[in-house]
C-alpha cells in the first residue's frame, strides 16, 4: 500500500499544505532570489538548515560560481507622439544605457524576417519586437536573441514584447544572450499591451520616439551553491534517483512559482517518504539548483562534477513548469523504460493522474538526459504558468496549496517506486 | 559503455509489472 500511503499523507493527512507553507515562509522572508544576490545566498543557507533540521541525510552544499547581474533603476518614456511612461523589465545580462538614457525613433517589427527586410530602417533606432505568442519555446527566441539581431542591423537598443500567454500590463523578464563580435546594446521587455499599441501607431505612419534608461550592471561571477539532501539507499546506496527544482529566481515577484514550487515539492517528496519510514533500495537525492535562470549554471557544474558516476543514475527528475494540478509526467527514455514508467504512473489512479507524455526535460536535467539517462518532468497547465512567469505576479498568491499537495504526491510516488525497484530503469 | 553496464535488465517486463503492482 505504499502509493496509497504516500497519497493519503500528502493530500489528506497531516503533511497536506506543508510544501506550500514551507515555501511561503521562505519567500515571504527572503523574497526573490536572483543569481549573485544576497537574497539567494540567504535562501540557500535557510533551506540548508531546514533540510538538516528535517532529518534528511547527507545534507550539504556544493560550491558553484554564478553570474551576478543587477538591473538598477530603469524606465522607458514614450516622448512622441505623446508623453507616456511604459512598464519595462530589463533582461538578464543586458548592459545599461548612459545616464541620460537613449532617445531614439522606434522601428516596430513583428518578426526577425521583417527586421531583415527593413534592416536599412533600423540603423540608429530602438527596435521594438511585437512577435505573437505562439508557444514559450517558439516565442522566447525573441527575448534571447532580440538584442543581437537588432544590433546586427545597427539598432541602438531593443524593446521586446513579453513572452507571456496572457497579460494584465505585466512585463516579464528573463535571460538574453549577446554574441561575440556583435555590439552589445541594452535590451528590455515591454508589455504585450505597449508592444501592440506601438505597432498600431507605427502602422499609421506616425513617428514614435522613446527615451530608454537602464542602470543594469554586470559584475564578476560570485559564489553560490547547489543544495543537496538524501535518503540513502538500503541496498544500492551508490545508485541515484535525482529529484530536483531550482532555488534561484528572477528579481521580481517572489519567485514562488518559478521555481519555488518545483523546489519545494521535490523536498516534500523526500519528506513524505521519510515520514512514512520508507527507505528505497537506491538513494533518493534532492538537488536544489542554483542559477538555473542564467542557463543552468549550477546544474552544468554539478554535471561536470558527477558525470563520472553517470552509470549509477537511474532517473533524473525536475519540476520547473509549475506545481498546479498535474496532467501527468513527461518522460524521455527508451521504450522499455517508458513502459515501466507507465506502470509506475498507474499507481496514481486514485488521483486520476496516470498519463506519461513525451519530452521529459528541464534546463537542469537536460545534461543527463542528453547523455542517455532517463528523465522526467512534471506537466501541468502551462498556459497558466506563463501568465505569471518571470513577472511581478509570481507570488504565493499564484499557487494553490491543494494542487501542490497533489503534485508532491505524484513526485513522491514516482521517485520512491523507481528508486525502490529491484533494477535500475533500462537505458 | 558505462551507462549500459549498470542497467542491463534481468527481469522480464511481466515481472517488473508485477513488482510495481505491489506498490498499489
Amino acid at each position: 500500500d505504499v502509493a496509497k500511503a504516500i497519497i493519503n499523507l500528502a493530500v489528506y493527512g497531516r503533511a497536506q499544505n506543508r510544501s506550500y507553507e514551507r515555501l511561503a515562509h521562505l519567500v515571504d522572508t527572503v523574497g526573490p532570489r536572483l543569481s549573485g544576490s544576497k537574497n539567494l545566498e540567504e535562501a540557500i543557507q535557510l533551506t540548508y538548515q531546514s533540510l538538516k533540521d528535517s532529518g534528511l541525510e547527507n545534507v550539504h552544499l556544493e560550491p558553484v560560481k554564478v553570474p551576478h547581474w543587477e538591473r538598477g533603476e530603469e524606465s522607458a518614456m514614450m516622448v512622441k507622439p505623446r508623453l507616456y511612461k511604459m512598464a519595462i523589465l530589463g533582461l538578464g545580462s543586458s548592459i545599461g544605457t548612459p545616464a541620460e538614457g537613449i532617445t531614439a525613433e522606434v522601428l516596430v517589427v513583428n518578426s526577425f524576417d521583417e527586421l531583415q527586410r527593413r534592416a536599412i530602417e533600423a540603423k540608429g533606432k530602438i527596435v521594438v519586437y511585437n512577435q505573437p505568442y505562439i508557444s514559450y519555446a517558439t516565442s522566447v527566441k525573441y527575448r534571447v536573441q532580440g538584442a543581437v539581431e537588432a544590433a546586427k542591423v545597427g539598432a541602438l537598443a531593443s524593446l521586446i514584447r513579453s513572452v507571456a500567454s496572457f497579460s494584465i500590463y505585466s512585463p516579464h523578464t528573463g535571460n538574453q544572450k549577446y554574441q561575440d563580435g556583435v555590439t552589445k546594446i541594452p535590451t528590455a521587455c515591454i508589455t504585450v499591451e505597449d508592444a501592440e499599441m506601438m505597432s498600431r501607431i507605427a502602422s499609421h505612419g506616425t513617428t514614435i520616439v522613446v527615451n530608454l534608461k537602464m542602470g543594469a550592471v554586470n559584475y564578476p561571477d560570485t559564489d553560490s551553491f547547489n543544495t543537496v539532501a538524501e535518503i540513502t539507499g538500503s541496498r544500492h546506496p551508490e545508485q541515484i534517483v535525482l529529484v530536483s527544482g531550482h532555488l534561484d529566481s528572477w528579481d521580481v515577484g517572489q519567485g514562488a512559482m518559478d521555481d519555488g514550487g518545483g523546489a519545494f515539492i521535490s523536498w516534500e517528496a523526500l519528506s513524505l517518504i521519510k515520514d512514512l519510514g520508507l527507505r528505497p533500495k537506491r538513494t533518493l537525492r534532492l538537488v536544489l539548483w542554483t542559477a538555473e535562470e542564467q542557463g543552468g549554471v549550477g546544474a552544468s557544474q554539478y554535471y561536470q562534477l558527477h558525470k563520472v558516476n553517470i552509470s549509477q543514475y537511474s532517473l533524473v527528475m525536475e519540476s520547473d513548469a509549475g506545481t498546479y494540478l498535474p496532467t501527468g509526467l513527461q518522460f524521455t527514455g527508451s521504450d522499455k523504460a517508458r513502459s515501466i514508467m507507465e506502470e509506475v504512473m498507474s499507481l496514481l489512479r486514485p488521483l486520476n493522474i496516470t498519463q506519461v507524455f513525451t519530452k521529459g526535460e528541464g534546463e537542469d536535467i537536460n545534461f543527463w538526459i542528453q547523455a542517455g539517462v532517463p528523465g522526467a518532468s512534471l506537466l501541468d497547465d502551462l498556459n497558466k504558468y506563463f501568465f505569471f512567469h518571470h513577472s511581478h505576479g509570481d507570488t504565493m498568491t499564484a499557487l494553490d496549496p491543494k494542487q501542490m499537495n497533489v503534485a508532491a504526491a505524484v513526485w513522491a510516488v514516482v521517485s520512491y517506486v523507481v528508486a525502490d525497484l529491484d533494477e535500475m530503469l533500462p537505458r | 559503455k558505462a551507462i549500459h553496464k549498470a542497467s542491463t535488465p534481468q527481469k522480464t517486463f511481466k515481472e517488473i509489472q508485477e513488482e510495481i503492482a505491489g506498490y498499489t
